[in-house]
């Protein structure tokens, strides 16, 4: 069993952002990816961090000193890892989307009952677009491009064993990434190539609109909407923004919908601070926090209700960030480096 | 938020589109 370094508790880094705890995972190859989970030992859920890497990926359990022990690896020989996909309210087990630039498989890995030996299950394969765990233990995925795609939705029982399919309609135009509503668990959103969101109805299948946002932005990609008093807010990023004189380059936007009429208005714009500079690499948005890697290698978070930038977090030890998630069983932000550093902030 | 630039807001609209939309 490998135990890792000795945690710092008592450094402050800038903004609202506390150093908890960190680790290394001694893999050998490129880090790729970071997540908190629920997961069940001894009759007990504890929270867990998962980490992948190309060729393996680690279930690591707290000890009560705050260190880390890794104590379930699942390795992959044939295709590498690109993400791990969080599929909330199933326990003990977690998804992952293998491939090389592009997703090629999706795959369930979860230990057997009996020996606790780490399992993985293929469940999806092909030209995979986009895929998302959604609450209530399902898992959308699409496959395939235009009129030629599939979108799937696949339910999980609580244990993550025997699971049940619907298909939703497909859009005819190649979906980028899918968003769930909060406030609203029969909602599902999606951004496509042609910068169109389209809203399912995901007890019956329907594609119920589809709207056509803002074209000074290309690629925008939606992260999490918000149902409230008949508007739907949309966080949205723009890995392909330029970098404008008035606004600097901006990161997410907060837009606004009426999905009735299918009108849109841009309402928060989050652009770095004076100072810095980058753009969009990677992020995640929880509830109000939106958190994003930059392309400078650091890590900032804004505040989506305060409507402003509330933390930035330059590289650690002389190298870059690569990795930003929030942790799905607490407040933490989890910070990850190619060489598998993980960083666990308290914010 | 202009509010207005968004036309007539419903806080049914769900259960509107999905009565609207083809099955």
């Amino acid at each position: 069993t490998e135990i890792t370094d000795l945690p710092a508790r008592d450094s402050l880094n800038p903004g609202s952002l506390q150093l908890v705890s960190k680790f290394k995972n001694p893999s050998s190859s490129c880090s790729v990816d970071v997540s908190a989970v629920w997961w069940e030992r001894a009759a007990a859920k504890e929270p867990c961090i998962i980490t992948a890497c190309e060729d393996v990926v680690s279930l690591w359990k707290p000890l009560d000193t705050l260190q880390w022990e890794k104590v379930h690896t699942w390795h992959f020989t044939e295709v590498p890892v690109l993400q791990i996909v969080p599929v909330p309210d199933v326990y003990n087990l977690i998804c992952v989307a293998l491939g090389n630039l592009e997703i090629r498989e999706i795959r369930a890995l979860l230990c057997s009952s009996g020996d606790e030996s780490e399992k993985q299950v293929l469940l999806k394969s092909g030209n995979i677009k986009a895929v998302l765990g959604l609450t209530k233990r399902r898992l959308v995925s699409s496959i395939g491009t235009f009129c030629n795609q599939q979108v799937q939705i696949m339910t999980f029982a609580e244990d993550g064993g025997s699971k049940d399919e619907q298909l939703l309609m497909p859009p005819d135009e190649t979906i980028l990434a899918f968003a769930e509503v909060q406030g609203m668990q029969d909602a599902l959103l999606g951004t496509t190539t042609v910068n169109n969101i389209v809203i399912w109805n995901l007890k019956t299948g329907q594609l119920l609109k589809k709207v056509h946002i803002d074209d000074s932005y290309q690629a925008s990609v939606c992260h999490r909407a918000y149902s409230e008093m008949g508007l739907l807010f949309v966080v949205l990023s723009h890995p392909c923004a330029k970098e404008s004189q008035v606004f600097g380059s901006p990161v997410f936007q907060l837009l606004v919908i009426n999905p009735k009429t299918a009108q849109s208005v841009g309402i928060l714009l989050c652009c770095l601070p004076p100072g810095q500079a980058g753009r969009f690499l990677e992020g995640d948005v929880k509830d109000h926090v939106a958190a994003a890697v930059l392309t400078s290698g650091t890590i900032a978070v804004w505040d989506l209700l305060l409507g402003h930038c509330t933390a930035v977090l330059p590289p650690a030890s002389d190298q870059s960030w690569s990795l930003v998630k929030w942790s799905g069983t607490d407040s933490h932000l989890l910070a990850g480096q190619k060489d598998g550093n993980v960083f666990i902030y308290r914010y | 938020c202009r509010t207005a630039d968004l036309g007539p807001i419903s806080l049914n609209w769900f259960e509107e589109l999905s009565s609207e939309a083809p099955p």
